[in-house]
């Protein structure tokens, strides 16, 4: 991987005390690549290396590691620092319920991640509800309602609606009626170039008035990631994301470019199909896995 | 890219970010702008206004050689679906049902998704959108035993063609991509030359784990054509150009939107027109 490139780029190094610049250039070349590869964002990658490099000339190798090993060691801890410095937590309202609302493209794990949240809740002694919003994919709302017999937690639905603002807003106003403390909305998924869609989103919004808005997004989403996590962002203002599918191998470089560009929090990483793989977000873990 | 008078090095480095940002990837992109060099070198190219001619014929013509149709032939055709979760499968079933029906074509769904959440059910109203037939077994059940039943019920009710729908899996999973072999097994013992066409679903929105993809459901289920789903997005889904250069897989269709007209033949030319959008 990185590590055995930079070590060849640094053979000639061995015994030299400082990095000059050319040493550091020529290790630059191989980082970028790693990150390329690993899906960061073109222009994430480069203002990056730029900081790195920055960071590294003219600095004196430690003792104990090689000068390929103190390159490593510096972008290791500057993507951890970047991508860290966040709770794993649902932030909970001193005025019951607390509302969460989860958001993003098809297909990226919102409903399987709404039975997750909801299992987790529960065993933080929560009372969740689980809120199907989807009215438009087939079979949207069975499926949530199966998610949640699954983990035990109910479902609010409208029968035959076809309004999920009205449903999002329900389910809010009803939950301390039927003693439930969390409501989490499960939201069709969408493409933030759809303005009606988006605007549907900012209805609910305002309607239900979640505490946490989450975006939920595939580890294996490619240059795309920030042109979404901004549009998202921009539209609805997100507290968190949440990177699905992390026990696949895609080396998930999307979770540097969101948190670089929208400063969003990385809160969960979906680790599974099963409703209880989903983990705290690990951004040393994920620094690592990014350079492979 | 388009705005330029002369190709310099800042062009170069601009049309190098258009094709990184597409998904291309480094490996592909580098070979690119290797023949860009070149041609800039031989005056094939000698204006920025000759690299977008240059690239589409030399890019469409690689996305284009030996792409061919899925032929309708044998009672039943078999297409199987296979891919990663959430890339679209079950919904491009429902518009491939949606496409042959128009030529008359009496068409069967199997749900050999049975493990997923109401994965039968969303089948099922997708065949009834399409007036498709459809064979189903209760969650849980052996999705190989779903394809035979499926495989005897389209000989036995003259169907044309028989699309099998299968769970996302992740390529990593060993156990779920020998689950993938066996199904393919039956189907291929139980029709000679079947499945006939086997579909890998790829995301545009996926990045290089696209080319990761297409390797390990080649080795399990010999795949013959992908179907590139979302591209109704920003997403350009440049990485299908290494996985038809290095693994020879063509793209055949292309899903543009949630509805059941939303695919399309794959078209090499308006593609690469996309991908300078
Ligand atoms: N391996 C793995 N699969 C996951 C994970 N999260 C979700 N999935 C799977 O991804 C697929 C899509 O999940 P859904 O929950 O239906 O996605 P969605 O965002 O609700 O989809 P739409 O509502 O259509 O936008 C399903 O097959 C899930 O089982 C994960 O962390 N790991
Ligand atoms: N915008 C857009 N959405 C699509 C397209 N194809 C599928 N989708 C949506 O993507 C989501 C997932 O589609 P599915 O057909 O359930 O995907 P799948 O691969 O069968 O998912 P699993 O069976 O869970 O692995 C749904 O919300 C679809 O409506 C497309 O071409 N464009
Ligand atoms: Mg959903
Ligand atoms: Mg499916």
């Amino acid at each position: 991987g990185l590590a055995d490139k930079l070590q060849q780029t640094f053979k000639k190094l061995r015994g030299r005390g400082k990095l000059t610049e050319s040493d550091v250039n020529d290790a630059m070349r191989e980082v970028r690549m790693a990150l390329l590869e690993a899906d960061v964002n073109f222009k994430v990658v480069k203002d990056f290396i730029n900081r790195v490099k920055e960071r590294a000339v003219g600095q004196e190798v430690l003792d104990s590691l090689t000068p390929g090993q103190h390159v490593i060691k510096i972008v290791n801890d500057e993507l951890t620092a970047l991508m860290g410095g966040t709770q794993s937590r649902i932030m909970i309202s001193s005025k019951p319920p607390t509302v969460v609302m989860l958001v993003g493209l098809q297909g990226a794990g919102k409903t399987t991640t709404a039975g997750k949240l909801a299992g987790l809740l529960l065993k933080q002694n929560k009372r969740p509800l689980l809120v199907a919003a989807d009215v438009y994919r087939p079979a949207a709302i069975k499926q949530l309602q199966v998610v949640g017999e699954k983990v035990g937690v109910p479902v609010f639905t409208i029968p035959g609606s076809q309004d999920p603002v009205l449903i999002a807003k329900q389910a809010t106003d009803q939950a301390l009626a039927m003693a439930r403390d969390v409501v989490i909305i499960d939201t069709a998924g969408r493409l933030h170039i759809n303005d009606e869609l988006m605007d549907e989103l900012v209805a609910i919004k305002i309607q239900a008035k979640p505490h946490e808005i989450l975006l939920v997004v595939d580890a294996m989403t490619g240059q795309d990631a920030v042109t979404v996590a901004e549009s998202f962002n921009t539209k609805l203002g997100l507290d968190g994301v949440i990177l699905t599918k992390l026990d696949g191998d895609a080396r998930g470089g999307a979770a540097l470019s969101i948190k670089a560009v929208t400063g969003c929090p990385i809160k969960f990483a979906g680790m599974g199909e099963k409703f209880d793989a989903l983990e705290p977000f690990h951004p040393d873990r994920m620094a690592s896995r990014i350079l492979g | 890219v388009s705005f330029s008078t002369k190709i310099d090095e800042e062009f170069l480095e601009e049309l190098e970010a258009v094709l990184i940002y597409a998904d291309v990837g480094l490996r592909t992109t580098e070979k690119i702008m290797n023949n860009v060099r070149q041609g800039v070198k031989d005056k094939k190219i000698n204006s920025p206004a000759d690299i977008k001619p240059f690239l589409k014929s030399e890019i469409s013509s690689l996305l284009g050689r030996d792409l061919i149709r899925t032929k309708i032939s044998g009672l039943p055709t078999v297409i199987l679906v296979v891919g990663v979760n959430g890339v679209g499968k079950t919904t491009t079933i429902g518009k491939l049902g949606q496409y042959y029906q128009r030529f008359g074509y009496k068409i069967m769904f199997a749900a050999a998704d049975t493990f997923r959440a109401a994965a039968g059910e969303q089948l099922e109203i997708w065949a009834q959108r399409v007036n498709a037939d459809i064979i189903r077994h209760e969650e849980g059940s052996d999705p190989a035993a779903v394809a035979y039943d499926a495989l005897q019920a389209a000989k036995s009710r003259n169907t044309d063609i028989l699309i099998i729908d299968t769970a996302g899996r992740l390529h990593t999973k060993s156990n779920l991509m020998e689950e993938l072999k066996k199904i393919y097994r039956i189907i291929s013992r139980e029709i000679s030359e079947a499945p006939h066409e086997t579909l890998l679903v790829l995301d545009a929105t996926t990045g290089q784990n696209a080319m990761n993809q297409a390797q390990l459901f080649s080795q399990a289920a010999n795949v013959s054509g992908v179907v590139l789903t979302k591209l109704d997005g920003t997403a350009k889904g440049g990485v299908i150009v290494a996985i038809k250069s290095e693994l020879e897989i063509p793209v055949k269709w292309i899903g543009i939107g949630e509805k059941a007209d939303d695919l399309r033949p794959f078209q090499p030319n308006e593609f690469v027109e996309a991908l300078f959008d």
